[in-house]
């Protein structure tokens, strides 16, 4: 799961 | 990012791009649900306030821009220049019935309970529930115009695509983002319908009327 804050997409 | 992807946000923004082509053209929303553009404006705005504070990508920030100001420009029609041609009696969704719910399951599951993410949580479910006050529209008026249909067509696309390019990135980089998947699988299947009427009618020229 990422880790909060390492959102990359749209 | 991979080919699923980059098609995704194309046709997310080429979505975006025909709604403000037939107000502009048309100089009418009829047909158009001001409620679930207010509600995509809410998903950009608290999505993208890390527009501010992390940089990922020239694109992602780019991207970003873009539908935030489409979105606020589209809002500023319906509500603003091109009110008299806005059918408020056809729009009705009560937008508390997907807010509430939205708001509770973001304190609920998310991935850190911190302002940020509760934010992104929010927006990720809310995303998933947006388009239904249009969806309720078309049913209310048991039609929709052809360049509408357009516009919902790519709109569910694009989330259909990221669909593939979760598949693709958990085989290639193990990514997996559980809520991100499972709001974009609802939120693809609240397309179906939809998907159905389109292309058993307006692709073969015919207007989408419900029966």
């Amino acid at each position: 799961e990422p880790g909060a804050g390492k959102h990359d997409e749209l | 990012m991979n080919v699923f992807r980059i098609l995704g946000d194309l046709s997310h923004l080429l979505a975006i791009l025909i709604l403000l082509a037939k107000m502009w053209r048309s100089k009418s929303c009829a047909g158009i649900s001001g409620k679930s553009q207010v509600l995509f404006a809410l998903v950009f705005s608290t999505r993208y306030l890390d527009l501010f504070f992390v940089f990922i990508s020239l694109y992602n920030l780019v991207m970003k821009v873009i539908y935030l100001l489409c979105s606020y420009i589209t809002i500023y029609m319906i509500y603003g220049k091109l009110r008299k041609t806005y059918d408020r009696e056809n729009d009705t969704f009560r937008l508390e019935f997907l807010l509430i719910p939205v708001i509770g399951l973001s304190f609920l599951e998310n991935y850190d309970f911190i302002p940020t993410e509760l934010l992104w949580t929010f927006s990720i479910y809310l995303e998933a529930v947006a388009i239904l006050p249009q969806l309720f529209m078309i049913s209310n008026t048991g039609e929709a115009e052809t360049i509408t249909t357009h516009y919902l067509f790519f709109l569910g696309l694009y989330r259909a695509l990221y669909l593939a390019n979760w598949i693709w990135r958990y085989h290639t980089e193990k990514f997996y983002d559980q809520i991100a998947i499972i709001s974009g699988v609802v939120q693809t299947i609240f397309y179906c319908d939809f998907f159905y009427l389109y292309i058993t009618k307006v692709l073969k020229g015919k207007k989408l009327s419900l029966p």
